[in-house]
């Protein structure tokens, strides 16, 4: 699921972490 | 002591709430007023205002190559950017809520996964009125004739949420009882493929408590409005499922049209 999921895994350990917007 | 306990769940909701998320109904709702001292959001009724009102309004982010683009979709790629925004606006409140922290890190994800949209759709009714809705934070005000004069099938878009919002606002809520509310939402364990849901469940059900002691408190005349609310839970779930039927086919029928790894992770093998 994390694999699947890596931006929102990111955002979950560092929400500061830029989306590249 | 238990409902001190309670109380004090339901301030620091309401503090994370406002921390993480920019504009409030509050503030929402002084700007639809005029009641803010600033000046009054520009309004977006047809395409020349639209024009207009591109360039007046200071985005935040201005997507590449928007001059030749259609409307259409530059008004759906800023509804994009806005979502990312708010997803990471979600996932800091998610945080604050006392044990999501601790939950396993898969379980984290499936929430958000499947909470985020019920919640922007929750919010985004707080910028919204019957005739349109608040956008680039309160800078602007786009007519909902406007949106559904749009062409097929971008005029679908937003009319179910406009009809949402008017149920949901109806029921009068302030901004420390929505705080509470997202956070159930959030709190859902019965999302599909979570792993260990008693724990969620635990938590849910304290916010849960602390959620209807604070409609008891704010909304002493309207008992069955903890009811009421609960029952929107269904709704959201609905329009949901149906935004993600149109994102589909936006996908399939519009060549022109990308969408942000972020919501492809979100809206992959979601309903």
């Amino acid at each position: 699921l994390k694999e699947k999921h890596k931006i929102l895994h990111r955002l979950l350990q560092d929400s500061t972490s830029p989306v590249d917007l | 002591p238990e409902s001190a306990d309670l109380r004090a769940l339901a301030k620091h909701m309401f503090e994370s709430y406002n921390k993480a998320f920019p504009i409030t109904k509050a503030k929402s709702r002084a700007i639809m007023a005029g009641k803010t001292g600033d000046k009054s959001p520009f309004v977006i009724y047809d395409m020349n205002s639209l024009k207009a009102g591109e360039e007046r309004i200071k985005f935040k982010q201005t997507p590449l190559q928007e001059q030749n683009t259609e409307v259409e979709i530059r008004i759906f790629q800023r509804c994009q950017f806005r979502s990312v925004e708010a997803v990471r606006e979600i996932t800091e409140f998610a945080k604050s809520i006392p044990g999501f922290i601790n939950l396993d890190l898969n379980d984290q994800v499936t929430l958000l996964k499947y909470g985020v949209h019920e919640v922007i759709f929750s919010m985004l009714a707080s910028l919204m009125n019957k005739d349109g809705l608040l956008i680039a934070a309160g800078q602007g005000f786009m007519t909902r004739e406007f949106l559904k004069s749009l062409r097929k099938p971008f005029c679908d878009i937003m009319e179910p949420k406009f009809e949402f919002a008017m149920k949901f606002n109806g029921l009068g809520l302030n901004d420390c009882d929505i705080a509470i509310f997202i956070a159930v939402v959030i709190l859902s364990g019965d999302r599909p493929g979570l792993i260990n849901v008693k724990p969620i469940e635990e938590l849910q059900d304290s916010i849960l408590q602390a959620l209807a002691l604070q409609l008891k408190i704010s909304h002493p005349d309207s008992p069955q409005l903890f009811a009421k609310l609960l029952q929107k839970m269904t709704d959201l779930r609905q329009i949901v499922t149906e935004h993600v039927q149109l994102l589909h086919t936006i996908r399939k029928t519009e060549a022109e049209m990308s969408l942000h790894p972020l919501l492809q992770e979100i809206y992959k093998d979601l309903y």
